[in-house]
């Protein structure tokens, strides 16, 4: 996947926005991490994207993008940028009753974007 | 630090209104976005903190971080360095959950627990375990006895007045440590019934005359406060879905 970097040229990538609880106030209750990943997905997804390797957001998506390289486009819809890959995030933080939890969170952090 | 316009001059330069509201906007849905995934509807209010000592000792005796001298938490993931992204194919949740007394129960041995399912309502205990500090008394012994005595943790089913259960266990104490008790069933009974207290009572047979002394709740000794660890996963445990 692309990273908004600014030299994606507007094309679907994924732009990091990192958090540090302590910023906002929630570093007395998540003892850990200290901060989030709250990275998201932004940018088009033109035609010819079809055909840039590693762009497709699923096998689905690889074989539609055949038909649109062959102008045989399958509807007129036009795909969007979405997460790719997204990875788990631990965290370690007080509930309502004070006990501390520690929690496997899945599908937490966006780490690829791509058109779909 | 949110600075006012008023008082801080290049504030407003960088940013037009638009894009710093953009912003606002934004890591509210990313607050929000967390306390849903957490299932919780907002973040919890901590007016008085956990004493560190009772912190650090509970999250030493689990593997799921290395605690550093300043209390803070290494999680280490799967390829061993510290962060906190572990691949995992379910939630699963760990509970520290601290041992609290009732001033209306006269009795010392009385404790309880506020343990809840974290707002998950199909969250399956698959362990759970009360952690008591044993200390040995320097008081003399027979020549050749041991310090052998029997625990026994009684605890309640949910509900005022309702049945009481035995777990019971023999140990033999060599020096002041750790021991632990499982509790699963007792915990599972908790959050099957939505309920929020675990009530416990623990008694030794043989603790007088062995010269053992198990660590209750007592703020003089914070670091031996007795825990309770509930590992849950989230989802029904008779329709586990594997992903091959």
């Amino acid at each position: 996947g692309l990273e908004c970097d600014g030299s994606s040229g507007g094309l679907c990538c994924r732009q990091q926005f990192y958090i540090d609880f302590r910023l906002i106030g929630w570093n007395d209750w998540i003892i850990a991490p200290s901060g989030y990943y709250g990275n998201y997905c932004e940018g088009n997804c033109p035609a010819y994207m079809a055909g840039v390797p590693g762009s497709a957001s699923s096998f689905h998506t690889a074989v539609v993008n055949q038909y649109r390289m062959r102008g045989m486009s399958p509807g007129s819809v036009n795909s969007c940028c979405i997460p790719t890959k997204l990875s788990t995030m631990s965290m370690l933080y007080f509930d309502d009753e004070y006990n501390i939890v520690k929690r496997d969170v899945p599908n937490m952090i966006v780490e690829e974007c791509g058109c779909a | 630090q949110t600075v006012s316009r008023e008082t801080c001059a290049s504030c407003g330069l960088g940013q037009p209104d638009e894009s710093r509201q953009m912003n606002v906007d934004f890591l509210e849905a990313v607050k929000r976005h967390i306390l849903s995934r957490l299932q919780m509807k907002e973040r919890p209010n901590i007016t008085h903190p956990i004493p560190k000592a009772a912190m650090v000792t509970a999250l030493r005796k689990l593997h799921s971080g290395k605690v550093r001298e300043d209390g803070r938490v290494e999680i280490p993931n799967l390829d061993g360095h510290a962060s906190y992204t572990n691949e995992v194919e379910e939630e699963t949740s760990e509970i520290i959950s601290f041992a609290e007394t009732d001033e209306l129960l006269s009795s010392k041995t009385s404790l309880f627990f506020a343990i809840s399912n974290e707002g998950n309502q199909n969250l399956h205990v698959s362990q759970a375990n009360l952690w008591l500090y044993f200390k040995l008394l320097p008081v003399p012994l027979e020549k050749g006895s041991r310090r052998k005595v029997t625990v026994k943790v009684y605890y309640q089913e949910p509900g005022v007045g309702s049945k009481w259960h035995l777990v019971e266990k023999r140990v033999e104490l060599k020096r002041n440590g750790w021991h632990t008790f499982p509790l699963t069933d007792a915990v599972q009974l908790v959050f099957g019934e939505g309920e929020r207290r675990q009530n416990l009572d623990v008694r030794c047979e043989g603790c007088e005359g062995a010269g053992v002394l198990p660590a209750l709740v007592s703020p003089a000794d914070d670091a031996h406060r007795p825990f309770l660890v509930v590992r849950a996963r989230a989802g029904d445990a008779k329709h586990r879905i594997r992903k091959r």
